[in-house]
């Protein structure tokens, strides 16, 4: 078992493919996405399916990398390029991975 | 005298279900209804209605003169991209308007809607005004023009206003245009139309739940007008009356010079009518999703306002019953 | 021999689709079978079987005389009232069983099934029975009242006791009620059949593929009736016995009832007989929520396992059988 | 000249429907459109065709000739594991690949798929051929068998080599398979089509509908073939060459045995043709979640690759029209 | 970047609208929603919905506070009004947040 | 109010009723389960669905539990039984419950 840094961020849905590139360019070993609804400051989506079915229009990825610089790297990029334009929010979480294939 | 005649077609179209049930939609909304069509039924309705069209096109281009397509395809060209300039030089300098949003909204008014070319298509339909199948293929060549333009003129401007914007790729914005579910429903249509015999699946399945489908479809949109309204009432007033009026004008322009088509290549009275309905129809959800990654600082709330909850219906309860007596009095049909 | 008779009948109703896909699904169910219909799915469907029943219902009164309604109506809320005050009063009031599950249970009862107000319209138009396509708006006038007054009187149980019921406020149940998605799809469809012309998409689209669909739907809620037995074990048996004995009790009053309304006003047999079945009817679906924030100290394994896992199959499998049996035997259909 | 014929019917085929939208739904994934059919209209369209599929087949089954039906299932079970054992001796055998992988392949080919069955049954009644309706209900004697015989293959090898493998418990895998959504879909319109009347509801929604959620199927299994194709290229290039050539081998050896009961009970040529396609299908969507629990050591990649993104296309599209062509040789039909 | 204390409530999906209520009533800035499934101690849930096919019955939703009274405050009375009578189950979670659009 | 540990599971979807059976059998007074997709290092799903249209293949339980001992039993024997042919990572993180039905 080893400590590791969980980086997790929540954003708009649409910015899905985008941040996930930033993710894996950085290095790391994989990433879980999970819809989210939620209320923020903005709270304008356009995802290509009409608001009123669309109750999850946020995702949260979560990122578990063995040191935090790769995570604080992640998180920069996709502040400094998305959040003046997008809704979002990223934050990270210490944990104890017990098993992975790979980290 | 024509005026009433106009009145009285027009209270008449608001009994069709087409228009119905968009307004009992709004209706429903406005009380607080929970009742919402979920979210794969519309995905899923949105294919069939597009396959539907996409089939029936193909199955006549295949039998079509090409020649006869080509103008009004460089009609739907042009009108998207005009749509666009026009917004940029009126919408875009009006005081209080950030530009950037200004050409999104024109961007979104240039692109076609999906469910109001369905639901003109009903509307012909039920009136019995004859169209040439394959006018709905008119679809990318106004939707396609119209977001990319409006993508090169907001970063044309932000370039001069601050350096920021940033070099335009245009073919990788027309190819994702063109990936999207809409378009491809589309396209695969007209392809199986073309090369296939979908015959008899379209007459015992895609032909029949079309109409029905379309209400449900109208219902959907009626409910995310009103959700939307919320979003126009954050903006500057100018988006509600930009949206109220442009789709007319918009049409309207579209009508003129489907007329030329009509007069030189022998362009149905129906077909008009069609490009009129796409050229008046604002692009409501496959649309901002296009326009929020290519223009990333304009404010959403702006253009999804304006586009969903007034363009869409007032291109569908107004613009609709507008062009098709329009027609009928030009073409005496 | 009537009994004979209607043993026949009953036998034969079970090869009815509707019936046979209900006991159907419960036997799949049994036997673990994992087929499971998607919610998006059975949104749709209450969505597609209310939209129909309030667009023909809507076309309907627009023609009807609204005096041959109004009786009707009024046995509908007064069923409904009923059956919440002789539950309150029986079931409640029954050693080993806590007053509020009781009187929730009586509020479900009093309710009205969606899912069983359809097969009984499919079972009446299987044997040709008629009856006013309005009668189906009758659902809300039975179904409200009764919630409503379960809550309060459950409030006012609370309040005797320990003092710990709150003042309930009427209007917003009754709002909250209107606005699920169940009713507003029944109500939008009246409000549509009414104002416009949507006959053709009915002809087309909503009643072709009614009984199809309720078909999906009663499978469905055999699947649940067994998947909430486990709740019912859980709580006294007494609940079980209510469930399988009251519905046809209410049915029979309303049967009653309704015939005042035929001898008084002309209600059809195949109305009296619908009014019956609603009566029967106990709501699995939409009622629960209201209850679960109404009466929120009741034990939810009680009123909902009551409700849908004994009585809803009981409404539908042998009281529709009953009520048009003893219908053809009192008015010699 | 026979080739020359069944060259031009193959083509002829490829304009149906069934087969065109196949190859579309291939055509726009590898073009990288992001259409996409929703996970819960996909299910809801296996329920649906595997539903009419099994109501028919259940009415047919109360009037036919139980003895008739015995040789052609006895057929369907035997080639289910020969199935199993030739690729257990031949591509399991092969160097470069795992043993068990080639037996889980093996499993899959041999068992069936839902949607291969029902385009088969949409081609042969485009062509007029008849058969037995009851012939789909041969599904389960095929598929069950296979999966169970790959297990216990696997198994003994397993156990053989490094003593791992199990002891393998046939029922609770055989309960699993009847238990899954497919499975279970057939067998209750079975049962429904046995001991009830529901012909009216299967004329008025199952029937219709089938055609048209076929090739909205067709385009889910093409899409899905391409993105597959992934997996198969992270695999030995065996698995490619066996998934492109034995569902024609499996099915000329099932064609072969079904003309012997077509000799001595009198199986009709459409029925030796469904039995061809059947054994000719590998199972691609329900198989593989039985296998990967079944032989965990397995790499899905190899056995999912083979079966989803080449056997199922080669099954569809070239099987079905060689057995077609092949019984009106043979059969003179 | 500041620490803060995520609070994460898990109850049943019918209360989603009341327990938000409570949420922006206390002051949060924000709050984000996932659909869950899950087994506690009471598993009967009325969502509106048939229960075969409502697999994901509850909902976990998470508040991001900048210092934890009231996030404490959130839970007490999200638990007071209506723990009575419904299942669920609320915990806090020490984070670090990097970038956020208001806290 | 009392410390506790939160184990998280990110597994396959068709392992579902496989990790709740040992997490019941190990003592758990319950846990939730959440939809979510990821990218790890074997990508391959079966879940008897296409491929296209699962967009959320995996899933993510969390159990919480009073003492990290039982949590790290269920880990081990999740891991040893599963991990060798399917996917999965599994990990701890330290929480404060404040209200629950039963821990
Ligand atoms: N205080 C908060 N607690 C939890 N989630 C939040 C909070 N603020 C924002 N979010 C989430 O982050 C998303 C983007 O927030 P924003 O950028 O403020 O619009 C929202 O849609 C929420 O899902
Ligand atoms: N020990 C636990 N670990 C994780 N989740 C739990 C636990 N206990 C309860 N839950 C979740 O909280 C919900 C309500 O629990 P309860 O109030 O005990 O019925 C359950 O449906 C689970 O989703
Ligand atoms: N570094 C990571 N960060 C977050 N989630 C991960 C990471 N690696 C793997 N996962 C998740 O765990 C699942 C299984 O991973 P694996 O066993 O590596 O295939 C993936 O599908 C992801 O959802």
């Amino acid at each position: 078992t080893q400590t590791a840094t969980k980086l997790v961020i929540v954003t708009e849905k649409v910015l899905l493919s985008k941040v996930t590139k930033i993710i894996q360019a950085a290095g790391a070993t994989g990433y879980t996405v999970m819809a989210a609804g939620g209320v923020g400051s903005r709270n304008t989506r356009s995802s290509g399916q009409p608001a009123v079915s669309d109750t999850f229009s946020n995702i949260k990825i979560e990122v578990i990398t063995a040191n935090d610089g790769v995570s604080r790297a992640i998180a920069k990029q996709v502040a400094d390029k998305y959040f003046d334009n997008f809704s979002g929010l990223i934050y990270l979480d210490d944990i104890e991975v017990l098993y992975a294939h790979s980290l | 005298d024509v005026l009433l005649d106009f009145g009285a077609r027009f209270l008449h179209q608001l009994q069709s279900p087409t228009l119905a049930f968009l307004l009992g939609g709004i209706l429903i909304a406005a009380l607080g209804s929970r009742l919402t069509i979920p979210d794969s039924i519309y995905k899923f309705i949105v294919f069939m209605l597009l396959m539907k069209v996409g089939l029936k096109g193909g199955m006549a281009i295949s039998e079509a003169d090409l020649a006869a397509m080509l103008l009004p395809a460089l009609i739907a060209v042009f009108v998207g991209c005009l749509i666009v300039v026009i917004g940029r030089y009126t919408l875009a300098m009006l005081p209080g308007i950030r530009t950037e949003d200004g050409i999104a909204t024109a961007g979104l008014f240039g692109a076609v809607s999906g469910s109001t070319l369905a639901a003109g298509m009903v509307v012909l339909e039920n009136d019995g005004i004859a169209y040439e199948p394959w006018a709905a293929a008119l679809y990318p060549f106004m939707d396609i023009p119209a977001l990319v333009l409006a993508i090169v003129l907001a970063s044309v401007y932000l370039k001069k206003k601050d350096g920021s914007g940033e070099k335009v790729q245009i073919w990788p914005i027309v190819k994702e245009s063109l990936q999207g579910s809409a378009l491809s429903a589309l396209l695969l249509g007209i392809a199986l139309g073309l090369f296939t015999n979908p015959g008899k699946v379209v007459d015992t399945f895609y032909e029949p739940l079309f109409r029905g489908l379309l209400s449900v479809l109208m219902l959907i949109m009626g409910i995310e007008a009103y959700a939307r309204l919320n979003e126009l009432r954050r903006v500057a007033h100018w988006f509600a009356v930009y949206a109220a009026l442009m789709p007319l004008v918009h049409g309207l322009i579209a009508f003129g010079l489907g007329y030329i088509a009509h007069v030189l290549v022998g362009f149905s009275p129906g077909g008009v009518v069609l490009l009129a309905i796409i050229a008046g129809s604002s692009s409501d959800i496959s649309g901002p999703p296009t326009l929020r990654a290519g223009i990333p600082t304009a404010n959403p709330s702006s253009y999804i306002g304006a586009s969903t909850s007034i363009g869409t219906p007032v291109a569908i309860a107004i613009g609709i019953p507008l062009y098709i007596g329009l027609a009928q009095v030009v073409f005496g049909s």
